[in-house]
């Protein structure tokens, strides 16, 4: 019987709260630069001005991405790790200290960009959502398997740039789909404006199965 | 007086054997897809076929970098971490042990995709290279600072992409010089060839002062 790690213990207490409060959480992770904030930049910006959202944001330094989701309006928090290469928990925890959870529907949390060590951190989230960009190579799905398999959703970004380099985008969902069959892939650009329909799409029906 | 952690030692003895066997050795690091591995690719391809050049390449999973090194010529050898999202001394130490060192001038080693994690393991190295893409956006050295930091070269790849993405390269040059005064920093597009004379000089240059 395996033994619950302390983060462990402390995401469930967030998932328990995150129930008794009705917060749908997501999880992003991605690698550096893939376009988590510039994807939840278009998102807050979409969404109705009465709609309770907000957004935590990790990195190990600077408070650039809070300051850019600030934009449009809704609470935002920036998570300062220092050095930490993942969020956890307990950073989850204290960052929602001083929010009361019942004044909010969606909360975003933009994970540290890196692409292995969040796997492993539960944060009490609803699902976790993988980025990753066409600059990057189709093969990330294949050498970064753990991510791809755990969360549920895929966001293929940054299409504008398809002419631009050599990503076979076929290849890309066929290893997606080798990691993790039948998950869902929805293909953005967040410069362009591509593909958020259907992401906000699956954002409302995940969101309706949450509770 | 600090303890020596396990993997300091072991990068420690790895050291003294890369100088006894005058093996020039580079610690190549990025997140996920700026382009080690083709950077690697036009190097082998480069460099004279007399040259005594070996590639280590580190993976969570696949062989697919060491696969694409190979077709130079040169001995390659690929690390499969299973999970662990740095390269170790351990590992590269394992991984030359049916390597004759006195064969190896240059020793090349592609960390595992990951901008932070890599920054505290000493593998041995003579300097850390850190890559990052015009695809990424010009505030990855300030939100990444450790790895700016500790690299003793930057180099700024997919140079190919500059009309069709909002990098500011001034101000990305601008914000590596922030974090590490000074730092070479050389630009590159592994697609186009462009950039790379200036890092093959580098390279000569730094392994004539290497012994
Ligand atoms: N061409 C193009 N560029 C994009 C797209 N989405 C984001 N970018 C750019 O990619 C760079 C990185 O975007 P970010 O939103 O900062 O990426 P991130 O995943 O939040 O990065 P970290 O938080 O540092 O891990 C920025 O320069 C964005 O403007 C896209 O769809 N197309
Ligand atoms: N447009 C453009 N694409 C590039 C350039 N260099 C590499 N690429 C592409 O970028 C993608 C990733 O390149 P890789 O060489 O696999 O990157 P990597 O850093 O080795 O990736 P990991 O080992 O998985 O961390 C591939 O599709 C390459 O063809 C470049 O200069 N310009
Ligand atoms: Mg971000
Ligand atoms: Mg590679
Ligand atoms: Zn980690
Ligand atoms: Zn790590």
């Amino acid at each position: 019987e395996k033994v619950l790690s302390k983060n462990d213990e402390l995401a469930s207490a967030l998932r328990q709260r995150f129930v008794r409060h009705e917060v749908f959480c997501l999880n992003l992770i991605s690698s550096p630069g893939s376009g988590k904030t510039a994807l939840l930049e278009r998102t807050l910006e979409a969404l109705p001005k009465t709609a309770k959202v907000a957004a935590l944001t990790g990195d190990v330094q600077t408070e650039n991405d809070a300051r850019r989701l600030a934009g449009a309006g809704f609470p935002v928090k920036q998570i300062t790790t220092g050095g930490t290469c993942h969020l956890d928990a307990s950073m989850v925890g204290r960052a929602l200290e001083d929010w009361d959870l019942d004044g909010i529907d969606i909360l975003f949390v933009e994970n540290v960009g890196n692409l292995v060590c969040p796997t492993s951190y539960d944060l009490g989230e609803h699902a976790k959502i993988v980025v990753f960009s066409v600059a990057e190579g189709e093969d990330k799905p294949l050498k970064y398997p753990a991510i791809f398999a755990v969360s549920e959703l895929c966001i293929i970004n940054k299409v504008d740039l398809l002419p631009y380099v050599p990503f076979d985008i076929e290849r890309a969902v066929a290893n997606v789909h080798q990691v993790h069959p039948g998950m869902a892939v929805v293909q953005t650009s967040c410069t362009k404006s591509l593909g958020l329909d259907a992401w906000l799409a699956w954002l409302e029906r995940r969101r309706a199965h949450a509770f």
